[in-house]
């Protein structure tokens, strides 16, 4: 995968990064301090396409609600462009009887993006 | 998914504006998440949270897996590096001491692990067989006695790595170190035990402080 960078509009990986302080969630999440969230945008022109079976995500729920908010773009014939390498978020934080938690969300973060 | 002839949704930049693209990546994130957790909305504490429990959790998500005692993330490690100084030595034998600072080896600190580094010096193409003498003081008089012995085969020039036992373990605990290195057979002469600034024999030791005193003060 490739990092979205100048105008190229091939499918990237566009870094985004949740500050919890900037959303006010330092009170509550004690570690890390903030969301490498990351997403996938750009083109999927046919002759990049051939990456099936990505599992389905929250990034998928991502995908559609840009989707949503996207003027009629080219797909170039069904290939999507989506994350092809995720990792977990390890989170500490107070539950509601001000527990410490300690867990891993699974398929959090988007390390790469292709073409599906 | 996609149907047949339909196009990629995702595949062009939004036409939104920034500032309303981040926003709704940001409502996105936090609802992934709090979702994730099983959450309707950030908790609020209820009570405060004492520091220890904060520090102890941090410890766990950082130190040591998960499962050990509670009471070892409080004792502190750290490694004591103590170089040679260079005792009675001829060409069949280098005597080599280690001293350890008596402010540490005093009370509660715990050897852990210990290796012996040195540095060795052959011919090309050959080996050599070397004793390591591990001395400690007798329990009955302040006599160095021999506490164990290794037998090491060296075939190359450069730094070499022992792992020392519970004897000299026990004798770093006390503060002094001896070791004997006792080169094997008739080409012992080719075998030279580094000394010099950058080449100088040490032991590493992993030390636990708190262990033994604490034991002692239930």
């Amino acid at each position: 995968g490739i990092d979205c960078q100048g105008v190229s509009r091939m499918c990237c990986r566009q870094e985004f990064f949740v500050d919890f302080r900037e959303i006010g969630w330092q009170d509550w999440i004690i570690q890390p301090e903030g969301y490498a969230m990351n997403f996938c945008t750009g083109q999927c022109p046919l002759h990049v396409a051939g990456m099936p079976g990505i599992a389905a995500s929250f990034h998928t729920a991502v995908l559609n609600l840009l989707k949503a908010n996207t003027a009629g773009g080219t797909a170039g014939g069904g290939s999507c462009c989506v994350p092809t390498v995720q990792r977990p978020l390890s989170l500490l934080y107070y539950d509601r009887d001000s527990n410490i938690v300690k867990t891993d969300i699974p398929d959090m973060v988007v390390e790469a993006c292709g073409c599906s | 998914t996609l149907r047949a002839g339909s196009q990629c949704p995702a595949c062009e930049r939004p036409a939104i504006d920034l500032e309303s693209h981040r926003q709704l990546l940001l409502d996105m994130a936090k609802r992934s998440i709090l979702d994730k957790l099983h959450l309707s909305r950030p908790p609020t504490l209820s009570r405060p949270v004492s520091r220890a429990a904060l520090r102890t959790a941090l410890q766990r998500l950082h130190g040591p897996p998960q499962g050990t005692l509670q009471e070892d993330y409080r004792r502190q490690e750290y490694e004591i590096i103590s170089f040679a100084e260079t005792g009675f030595s001829n060409v069949n034998q280098t005597r080599l001491d280690f001293y350890f600072s008596s402010d540490e080896t005093a009370g509660g600190v715990e050897i852990q692990h210990a290796s012996f580094l040195f540095f060795v010096q052959l011919p090309p193409n050959s080996t050599q067989s070397m004793n390591v003498k591990v001395f400690a003081l007798s329990p009955h008089d302040t006599n160095l006695t021999i506490a164990s012995q290794h037998l090491l085969e060296v075939d190359a020039s450069g730094w070499h790595q022992l792992t020392l036992g519970p004897e000299a373990q026990a004798a770093c605990s006390q503060g002094h170190l001896t070791l004997e290195l006792v080169p094997e057979g008739q080409v012992a002469h080719s075998l030279v035990i580094m000394g010099d600034t950058a080449h100088r024999p040490f032991v590493a030791a992993q030390v636990r402080v708190g262990g033994k005193h604490q034991v002692h003060r239930r």
